[in-house]
């Protein structure tokens, strides 16, 4: 299956309408592949998305420089990934 | 045989394997009933709860966005707590005696399984958009309510594409048919996941449906109950305040087609999993979950129409 390897989920904070502006220009720059698992919907709710490994740097640099307040909500979406799929491999084996 | 794990994540030939032991378990009260197929021809099965007759009933359907792992989990666990609660616990028991319960654990077969063999991240149907290179449409988005209005996108490759007409994707139109053709369905009922919500019409427009306060307040006694179990907070309200404005979504048709109680659930994730939340946090959260729908299901029953 396709590998996130490195990708990361940010959790981002935006302050006011024009933080929220921001990201819907983020979200519009398409070469980015940038995956909004919780969407933007008003100032001061969390909003998550996930950035593939070789944005991630251009994607902070944008948010750093609007000021817009970031955390990492998931380091390594993969390392997830991989932890979900042996433990549904551990548990196919236990029920066969 | 009772030795399903409801505490880990499933392949979809192990659900429609548990669906029809379930059937099995239960003969008198749980049956299978198909309601089509999807794009990828794949059965669109329905487990439908019924004591007989020709009663009003409850939809509920899970895993209408592929990846939203926990809620085709916790419908499965849902099928087993109503076939087991039967003749056990009063409220289930008396409910099942005056209403039918249909329950579509995987609303959209080809995104899951997609989802569990290609992309973790699916999110949308599996149907080839023509003169498209990206695949899928935004199942959510795709039905007769504000179709094509604000909070989706008419971009092939966008995650909320709604496509090329309401009720394009087969997954829709089967349920619709069934719905519709069915003519007693009260109640319905989605489970999406995650951020915690519980929220009624509408989401096409931001204006106030008629029976706003009685959703409200069905709503907000649902999310009481199910934070009283395990503490997770629940944000209640109509889709277009709670999130955005989003046209084209499931319980907008259903209230639209003259099912008035129609409530979306967003499941938990109260950390930092997002999609990916752990196969350990599906128990807490389908039991929790089951308190909401339960005082749902009450007020349904109490209040015929």
């Amino acid at each position: 299956s396709r590998r996130l390897g490195r990708d990361q989920v940010l959790e981002i904070i935006p302050r006011n309408e024009e933080q929220i502006q921001n990201l819907v220009d983020l979200e519009a720059e398409e070469h980015l592949q940038l995956d909004f698992w919780k969407s933007y919907t008003i100032p001061g709710e969390t909003v998550h998305v996930r950035v593939p490994f070789v944005n991630v740097q251009a994607v902070k640099v944008f948010l750093e420089s609007l000021g817009i307040a970031y955390s990492i909500m998931i380091e390594d979406v993969q390392v997830l990934l991989d932890k979900e799929k042996e433990e549904m491999l551990f548990n196919q084996r236990r029920e066969r | 045989n009772g030795n399903f794990n409801f505490e880990a994540y499933h392949t979809l030939q192990e659900i429609a394997q548990e669906m029809d032991n379930l059937v099995a378990q239960h003969p008198g009260l749980v049956s299978k009933v198909n309601i089509g197929h999807s794009f990828e021809n794949r059965p669109m099965d329905v487990l439908k709860f019924s004591t007989g007759g020709d009663k009003p009933a409850i939809w509920l359907d899970a895993g209408i966005h592929a990846r939203e792992w926990v809620t085709q989990a916790a419908a499965l666990w849902t099928a087993n707590k109503i076939a087991s609660d039967y003749g056990n616990d009063p409220s289930i028991t008396s409910i099942l005696d005056t209403m039918d319960i249909f329950l579509l654990p995987v609303t959209n077969p080809d995104g899951y399984v997609f989802s569990q063999t290609q992309n973790r991240m699916w999110r949308k149907t599996r149907s080839k958009v023509s003169g498209s290179l990206c695949v899928g449409v935004d199942p959510n988005r795709n039905w007769d309510a504000g179709f094509g209005g604000p909070g989706a996108s008419n971009s092939p490759c966008s995650e909320s594409y709604h496509g090329p007409r309401a009720n394009s994707e087969v997954e829709v139109k089967s349920i619709v048919d069934f719905i519709q053709s069915h003519g007693k369905i009260k109640a319905f009922i989605t489970l999406h996941s995650y951020s915690q919500l519980l929220m009624f019409p509408y989401g096409y427009t931001c204006a106030k449906s008629d029976n706003f306060d009685e959703l409200n307040a069905v709503a907000q006694k649902a999310a009481q109950s199910l934070t009283g179990l395990h503490g997770t907070k629940y944000k209640v309200g109509p889709i277009c305040s709670v999130i955005y404005q989003a046209s084209g979504g499931s319980i907008d048709w259903a209230y639209d087609s003259g099912i008035k109680y129609s409530f979306a659930f967003e499941l938990r994730d109260t950390g930092r999993y997002g999609f990916l939340l752990p196969a350990s946090q599906i128990l807490p959260t389908a039991e929790e979950t089951w308190l909401g729908l339960k005082t749902i299901m009450e007020h349904v029953q109490d209040h015929p129409y």
